[in-house]
């Protein structure tokens, strides 16, 4: 802040001046602040995918409830960006939950995504992965879900349903199909729209134990009558689709121990 | 002390010139003149000022407050003046060179949260707790 007392020694002294920072002492300002936040260095993300996209803003819902502060809430900035004013708010109970007992929450974007055009007899796919190496360690993973938008596809006769199934990738092979397990399936109507969320918390404490097993989900869609299509027919949106409704991967972390600031 | 002491005391108290300084009775642990009253400074962080809305998405800064001055016992508290005074000269006697001063500190401490990217564009929703000094007063 602007009114830091200035008058060298560490005791704190009644008469503030209330001036702007000179440059020193704005970076020396700043060196205190980023220790008491527990971070070596000023992060530089690479926004170019803008501020405000899906990840962002569900996190700043899951914000807004803990501060509890009125905000403006986001489902308003959400509906900026929609024709359509689904009214659900990204954040869930089961979140919100989750929210209460994590010491930090991190999204993480999605690093790749194929869509594999393969021949008719073998299934489309989509495949997503995250890099969890970041992790701070000292954290547990105490819950994580994997997000998934999906439109109402209206071209379609209105009762049609899907078969959505999402996947871990167990081992790659070069010539066929990778090995994979379920995670889950969900059926879904093709007028549905809003966001789909799985539980991906085994899979990703596997990854942070063993980053070697990290080979990401899959995700492959079926009509009523069994037939593979991609998941853009599906409505799901991807890496082209609107940015606020990006899919992405969501982890809620609580500390085992606490972070001790190293005096300066 | 006996009645008629206190009846003579009262009397002294009632002459003497009221003057802002107080008598160095041996409860009277402190020299120094002016009383700084147990208060809470606020001291606003802004993460605006520093430049860093570029990163951190959320709050806009937090309150950093802290505490400053003596305590002093309301009357009708548990620890009232009398006992503290009482308590003060029993250690006063006991060890005279260090009388506790009482201090003025943080009691209730209140959490923040703070939302910001990291260098791979990845959201961090982070709960700092005891960042904020909600109320302050003795221990």
């Amino acid at each position: 802040g602007s009114n830091y007392s200035l008058d060298g020694n560490n005791e704190m002294h009644l008469g503030f001046i209330h001036r702007r920072l000179r440059t020193h002492e704005k970076r020396e300002m700043q060196k205190e602040i980023l220790s008491i936040l527990g971070l070596p260095h000023r992060p530089k993300p690479n926004l170019s995918q803008g501020k405000y996209n899906s990840a962002p803003l569900f996190m700043l819902d899951l914000y807004n409830t803990i501060s509890g502060e009125e905000k403006i809430p986001v489902e308003v900035k959400l509906s900026r960006y929609h024709s359509t004013t689904q009214s659900l708010p990204l954040a869930t109970y089961q979140e919100t939950a989750f929210l209460n007992d994590a010491d930090m929450v991190m999204s993480f974007v999605n690093l790749v995504e194929y869509d594999r055009e393969l021949s008719p007899q073998r299934r489309h796919h989509k495949e997503f992965k995250f890099n969890l190496s970041l992790i701070p360690d000292s954290e547990a993973i105490t819950a994580a879900e994997f997000r998934l938008y999906k439109e109402c596809v209206s071209r379609t006769i209105r009762n049609e349903t899907f078969l959505l199934k999402v996947y871990q990738v167990v081992k790659e092979h070069p010539d066929r199909e990778a090995d994979l397990f379920l995670l889950d399936s969900r059926r879904l109507w093709a007028a549905d729209e809003g966001w789909l969320e799985f539980d991906i918390t085994a899979t990703s404490n596997l990854w942070v134990m063993s980053p070697v097993h990290n080979l990401g989900l899959q995700v492959s869609l079926e009509t009523s009558s069994g037939l593979s299509i991609s998941s853009k027919e599906a409505g799901l949106v991807g890496r082209s689709g609107a940015l606020e409704k990006q899919p992405f991967m969501v982890a809620f972390f609580k500390i085992s121990n606490v972070h001790i600031r190293a005096p300066r | 002390s006996t009645g008629g002491k206190r009846r003579q005391q009262n009397r002294n108290r009632s002459t003497q010139p009221q003057d802002g300084s107080r008598s160095s009775a041996p409860a009277d642990y402190n020299s120094s003149d002016q009383k700084t009253p147990c208060r809470r400074h606020e001291l606003f962080v802004s993460f605006r000022e520093l430049g860093w809305q570029d990163w951190i998405i959320a709050p806009e800064g937090y309150a950093a407050n802290y505490c400053e001055g003596e305590c002093s016992f309301p009357l009708n508290a548990h620890m009232n003046a009398t006992n503290h005074a009482i308590v003060q000269t029993l250690v006063h006697l006991m060890n005279p060179e260090n009388v506790p001063k009482p201090c003025c500190a943080p009691t209730k401490l209140h959490a923040i949260s703070v939302l910001y990217f990291d260098d791979n564009s990845n959201v961090i929703l982070k709960k700092y707790q005891n960042m904020v000094v909600l109320a302050c007063g003795c221990h």
